[in-house]
């Protein structure tokens, strides 16, 4: 469902220049659970933005869907990217204007449903990821793990094929942590919906199905966890 | 060393009123090294927010080394808080036009060092948190853990007596995380600094000397943790 060859990305600041990726090759297929780690630094947010489309490899191809993406323009990426993929960024990237109710209805406001679909799956998605007395506050008044679980709701929210997760419990406690991962591992169950998570929580990794390990913008490990 | 009596802290917005703060009554002791915990949307980071004087109580008292500070206006705590208390932030707070070295110098800059003292006192602290080699990039430049350990390090800056560190491991590796809460440790152990820590890593908590636990507004528990 989405895969890299050879893909690096450098970083050239000024006169610098930070080779986060260094060529790598993966595929993900369809259904997978996929937990990605590795150190600070190591390049899992960089991967995560290349195989959602997020951003271009400086070398290298990225495939989604068996379409080559690597050197489509910002536009096409979007429209590449709507109602296929869900990302949940490493720090939120809320619409601080929107209430949390709001900010869960956007991915809904692009896809053409009727008033009533949307207010029924936004609600779904409030409750099960407990934010039901938040709804209808803004991000500023959240807190760090409320804001956390607006964004987890939101990329849920039109049921795309393939989900991005980037570092989703960071900020949640082990009540909320367990609940956001069991919602996603009963929709990798029940509708095959695609997961790769970056993530340093050893809580998560355990319900992976397989495990990518990066070092320093290289795959060291690309292996089944010993889950499955 | 801070002491907070009976506080309150509503939050109103528009006309809905949420009490994160319910009536919490604790003392933190000089060297103490202590967790807070408790579910996400608890009243963690607005108890640090209230024990670091950055924010006012809606009633009740705060008191920073005897002093009572819960009517001081914006500036009095600022000048109550500069060289006494140091803050991580939940998501960081740095200042985006300045490279890790400078957001790091930034505390010093306000107490009259050296630029030699200056330098010395930065390249300490930048080879601690283990960004050598990141030190003159901007925050955009850097990933999530490496942003977290400017933050952390920033704090460190200039030896506080007080250090509140609200989800400081969040988006550290476990390399990292050890890391930072040993380089804690190490302080307080020879220099009497104070932690106050809201976490919900349980790697965090097993290095604390008390835990206290807030739920919904209140203190649950205000014990000693198993380790001492
Ligand atoms: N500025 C604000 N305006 C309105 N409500 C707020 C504001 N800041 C926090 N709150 C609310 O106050 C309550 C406590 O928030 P707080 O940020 O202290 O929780 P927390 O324990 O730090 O949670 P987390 O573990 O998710 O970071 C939450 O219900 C939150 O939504
Ligand atoms: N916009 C940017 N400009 C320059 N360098 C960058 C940029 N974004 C990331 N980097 C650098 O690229 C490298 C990989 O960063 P990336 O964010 O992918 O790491 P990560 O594995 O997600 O780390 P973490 O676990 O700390 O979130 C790091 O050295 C980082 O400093
Ligand atoms: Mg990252
Ligand atoms: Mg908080």
């Amino acid at each position: 469902v989405t895969k890299v060859e050879n893909v690096t990305r450098v970083y050239t600041v000024g006169d610098v220049e930070t080779h986060a990726l260094r060529g790598v090759t993966l595929g993900i297929q369809p259904g997978e659970f996929t937990a990605l780690v590795g150190p600070s630094g190591s390049g899992k947010t960089t991967l995560l933005q290349l195989m959602g489309c997020l951003d271009q490899p400086t070398s290298g191809q990225v495939f989604i869907n068996g379409k080559d993406v690597s050197q489509l323009n910002r536009n096409q990426r979007a429209d590449m990217r709507r109602g296929t993929i869900g990302f949940i960024f490493q720090f939120f990237a809320l619409i601080p204007t929107l209430t949390a109710y709001e900010n869960i209805e956007v991915p809904l406001l692009l896809n053409g449903h009727t008033p009533a679909e949307r207010r029924k799956r936004v609600q779904q998605l409030i409750e099960a990821v407990d934010l039901v007395e938040r709804a209808h506050h803004r991000p500023d008044q959240l807190s760090g793990g409320q804001q956390q679980r607006v964004a987890i709701a939101r990329a849920l929210a039109s049921t795309p094929s393939l989900i991005l997760a980037d570092e989703p419990t960071a900020n949640l406690d082990t009540e909320n942590g367990k609940q956001v991962m069991e919602i996603m591992t009963r929709l990798n169950q029940e509708t095959g919906v695609t997961f790769v998570f970056a993530t340093h929580d050893p809580r998560v990794f355990t319900y992976a199905h397989r495990v990518i390990t990066l070092q320093d913008g290289l795959v060291v490990e690309n292996g089944k966890s010993p889950r499955k």
